[in-house]
């Protein structure tokens, strides 16, 4: 992968909630939905934000322990690029 | 340019520019207050909007706790705005304003948000430093007293949910916690702009238990979401925040419930989790104004209960 981005993640079984967790915390990932690991739970969809040079190896990861996982947003960094635009205009 | 100055995100920089001219333009509605600084000492302003008599009622609204949850500090400044357009062009915007002061705190985490601009856009807490870890920051919602740092918060300095050394540690929701002391008696209502999920919530994050008025909060948000339901598809879900989410001691909304303001809230505005912290700008007008639904119908609940 060449962008940083978003995976939603839904665990099912508390192996897979532990592994969700184990992931959420290495990989340089920023856990957007739950803010913490420790609310990661079963059926609750994980919202993870995986930078490009982890994404491989988490999404294997992922793969290897079939839990259940959807790109929710493929490419941050244009958004991000969105965000920092400024052609607005003056306030007054 | 396409776009208003109130659709777009802005640096610290900018929003600080905003905040001077603002109140250099309206001198007779605007005051700007300094309620103290930020660890990286930068200061924490807030404005107050007052029309007519003095000695009114007040509400209060802080934004941009979070760093990365930049829709919270443009919902501010939309807000701002909107009542400086629209006093006495809207019903709504004008009993609240000839009812009550508002204070408005339009980044609460100066330092956060500056460092989502310049380095790591994913950072959540404050940027404080602590001698026995090599982490940074503190969860600002989780430095409030109100069952500080117990289930649902961390001792842990690395944690995105670490409570601080003790309630209050950070100068900035000290700053916060000492102005709404040295007013709790003419603040009638707390409101607490988050990101993401569309949820309206209210006390109590810090236990199961349910408020003292909880039917009359549940009340209140209920008839937030409906109206924001008959303006726009999406629906606000809302709750006692444990009950709703999951339990989080420290936070502001609970501290200021025991504080004494009975009424309080924590928004958390679009979207649904599609885009998160990254909402388009192009979505900042639609999640302000469904937030602004929802500001206007407490309020004018708040000022015919009080």
């Amino acid at each position: 992968e060449t962008h940083d981005q978003i995976l939603s993640i839904t665990p099912t079984t508390p192996e897979q909630v532990g592994i969700v967790k184990n992931i959420s915390t290495q990989y340089e990932t920023a856990l957007w939905q739950p803010v913490d690991a420790q609310y990661i739970q079963e059926e609750t969809q994980v919202h993870l934000f995986v930078p490009a040079n982890s994404s491989a190896t988490v999404k294997a990861l992922l793969q290897r322990h079939n839990i259940a996982h959807e790109v929710l947003l493929d490419n941050t960094n244009h958004l991000i690029e969105m965000q920092t635009r400024n052609d607005s205009t003056d306030p007054r | 340019s396409t776009t208003s100055f109130y659709e777009q995100y802005h640096s610290l920089e900018d929003i600080y520019y905003w905040i001077n001219r603002t109140a250099q333009d309206n001198p007779n509605t605007i005051q700007t207050i300094l309620l103290g600084s930020s660890f990286e000492k930068r200061p924490l302003y807030a404005l107050k909007i007052s029309l007519n008599s003095e000695n009114k009622k007040a509400l209060w609204i802080d934004c941009g706790i979070h760093a990365r949850e930049w829709i919270s500090p443009a919902f501010c400044l939309w807000f701002v705005q909107y009542s400086l357009a629209f006093y006495k062009q809207n019903q709504d915007i004008t009993d609240i304003l000839d009812n009550m002061d508002v204070y408005i705190l339009p980044v609460m985490n100066p330092d956060g948000y500056l460092y989502t601009w310049t380095t790591n856009r994913m950072w959540r807490k404050s940027r404080s430093i602590h001698p026995s870890s090599y982490c940074v920051g503190v969860d600002l919602n989780r430095n409030f007293d109100a069952n500080w740092c117990t289930e649902g918060a961390s001792n842990d300095p690395c944690s995105e949910i670490y409570c601080g050394a003790f309630p209050e540690s950070e100068p900035e929701s000290e700053a916060v916690a000492n102005f709404l002391r040295s007013k709790k008696d003419t603040i009638e209502l707390y409101l607490s702009i988050h990101a993401y999920s569309q949820m309206l919530l209210f006390p109590y994050s810090c236990t199961l238990d349910e408020a003292q008025n909880h039917n009359e909060l549940l009340e209140m948000a209920q008839d937030a979401s409906r109206n924001i339901r008959r303006y726009y598809r999406n629906t606000y879900k809302y709750g006692a925040g444990a009950q709703t989410i999951y339990l989080a001691p420290g936070g502001s909304d609970d501290w200021a419930y025991n504080l004494g303001i009975k009424y309080s809230f924590t928004f958390e505005l679009q979207d649904r989790g599609r885009y998160g912290f990254l909402l388009p700008p192009s979505h900042i007008s639609q999640a302000c104004n469904e937030a602004l639904l929802a500001v206007k119908t407490i309020a004018r609940r708040v000022i015919d209960k009080t």
